[in-house]
């Protein structure tokens, strides 16, 4: 564990508290994808298959429960508490032309022919792209309620926050994982046009909107 | 390397 990484963790949380926060005070989950929050749940459940096999440390363990844990209950949040206030009129990305690719890419790239393995190899395959329902819906409005831009902007921020632990990894251990780098850059990049409106606009004190 | 199929992060 390193700072970075630690960071990342931290981020990663914060978005998800955000979220919550969002949906519970607004009594609303109008702006969030409920395609991308879906793919979130597949990819902590392929993703975590582990938890009852491999023991890392406490940490490890707490986070992977939290995070499967918690991305069911925002399901559930807008599924069935907070319905009325989805539209799913707007939330029109294609989420099979995601998970396709992706299970193509684990069934190449993965480390080692077994379920769990190739499991996850496409969880972080469809972790770099899960955001792509939320952004693009992002992209049909035009505009987004503030709150929602802090939970993007955390939730970059964490897989941002992995590239240098993954620098500081390969120095220290001579640890490198090909499949997390690549995914990980990928991902990254998704958010730049986010991040360059979050800066500009939202951390100035304006209202996120995208030029029409 | 990851021979040992252990995913130590998130």
């Amino acid at each position: 564990m390193n700072i970075f990484r630690f960071l990342g963790d931290l981020s990663h949380l914060a978005s998800i508290f955000i979220l919550i926060h969002k949906i519970q005070t607004t009594r609303s989950c109008r702006g969030i994808s409920f395609k991308t929050q879906a793919v979130y749940v597949a990819v902590f459940v392929t993703r975590y298959l582990d938890l009852f096999t491999t023991f890392v440390s406490v940490y490890n363990t707490s986070m992977k429960i939290f995070f499967i844990a918690s991305s069911c209950y925002i399901l559930y949040l807008m599924k069935v508490r907070f319905r009325p206030t989805n539209d799913p009129s707007i939330d029109t990305f294609r989420v099979e032309y995601l998970v396709g690719p992706c299970a193509v890419l684990a069934l190449i790239f993965n480390y080692g022919y077994s379920v769990t393995e190739v499991l996850w190899s496409l969880s972080i395959f469809l972790e770099s792209v899960a955001i792509l329902p939320q952004l693009f819906m992002l992209q049909r409005t035009g505009e987004a309620e503030t709150i929602t831009t802090h939970y993007l902007a955390a939730l970059g921020a964490y897989r941002a926050l992995y590239i240098p632990n993954w620098i500081y990894r390969y120095f220290s251990e001579g640890y490198v994982d090909p499949i997390s780098v690549t995914a990980g850059l990928v991902q990254t990049g998704l958010y730049l046009d986010f991040f360059y409106v979050y800066f500009t606009k939202v951390l100035q004190g304006q209202k996120f909107e995208l030029p029409a | 390397d990851l021979d040992s199929g252990i995913h130590d992060e998130l």
